[in-house]
């Protein structure tokens, strides 16, 4: 039966393991910051300090945001501005425990949520990508 | 039984109509490309032509990509390229009659579907947020 399924799938099970997960720390320049996501070309990643404790993510939206001038796309605050200045720290969370009811819930107005442990160490990223693949095998179950 | 209500929900009952989709012209420099994705707040937006019609899509990624020279972001090329010459045409696409099912299938691998009729005209968008939703819906019934 499809629901009994739904509820046996962790978090853990779906997620992105840390070591694949493309991020930034929060002392770098937001140039290098732009870097990564243009290179892996992702649209958003975590930001983690330099123990490896979750602090948020950030996202081509926010460094462009950061620079866009009243006339002009202000390129050399690239340079100048650090990722700490300008990181979303209000994002949702998870621990690998969590459900697939609980990951459906976050991801419906976030493309991905972070997962860590109670002590805030980084474990990964569960993205919608993940949880639209395992809702489709339940449809066919 | 919530299998049978999946079949049928259309593409158009979940879309974003075409008048609430941010979009770009064809004809526009990356510079009002980069500037609307940026207010939009949105990382890429349908392409249309002056008539309407759908062609592609376009989204900061693209466009970074574009600028991203040896040693810097050379900013001078947004004004100086088009829509034209830089946006995706290898898109999937749906209609409004399509099945929850097959939007389910399209948004697996992108973040939202377009939706044209079948003489090419732009109807609206598909993104993952309305499947997600509907989805959440099904499995409470
Ligand atoms: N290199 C690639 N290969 C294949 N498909 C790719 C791809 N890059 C992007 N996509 C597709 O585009 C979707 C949106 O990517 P975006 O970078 O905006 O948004 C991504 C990105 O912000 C983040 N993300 C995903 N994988 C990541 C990773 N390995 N490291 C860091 N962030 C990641 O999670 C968001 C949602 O990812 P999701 O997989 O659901 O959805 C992805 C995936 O379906
Ligand atoms: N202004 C806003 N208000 C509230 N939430 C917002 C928002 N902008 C973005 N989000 C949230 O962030 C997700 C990813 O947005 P993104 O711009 O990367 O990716 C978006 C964007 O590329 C496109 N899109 C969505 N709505 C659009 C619109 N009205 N016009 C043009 N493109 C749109 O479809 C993708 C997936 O959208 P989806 O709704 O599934 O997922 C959205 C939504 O959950």
């Amino acid at each position: 039966q499809g629901n009994m399924q739904l509820t046996e799938v962790l978090v853990g099970d779906l997620m992105i393991s840390s070591e694949k997960v493309a991020h930034v720390q929060i002392n770098n320049p937001l140039e290098h910051a732009l870097l990564v996501l243009v290179k892996s070309g992702y649209s958003a990643v975590p930001v983690l300090d330099s123990t490896y404790k979750l602090v948020g993510t950030i996202g081509k939206t926010i460094i462009l945001n950061q620079i866009l001038g009243l006339e002009r796309f202000e390129f050399e605050k690239l340079s100048t501005m650090r990722v700490q200045e300008v990181l979303n720290e209000d994002i949702p969370c998870l621990t690998k425990e969590a459900t697939l009811m609980e990951g459906l819930n976050a991801v419906i107005n976030h493309p991905f949520v972070c997962v860590a442990d109670k002590e805030g160490y980084f474990d990964g990223i569960l993205t919608r990508r993940a949880i639209l693949k395992q809702l489709k095998k339940n449809i066919y179950t």
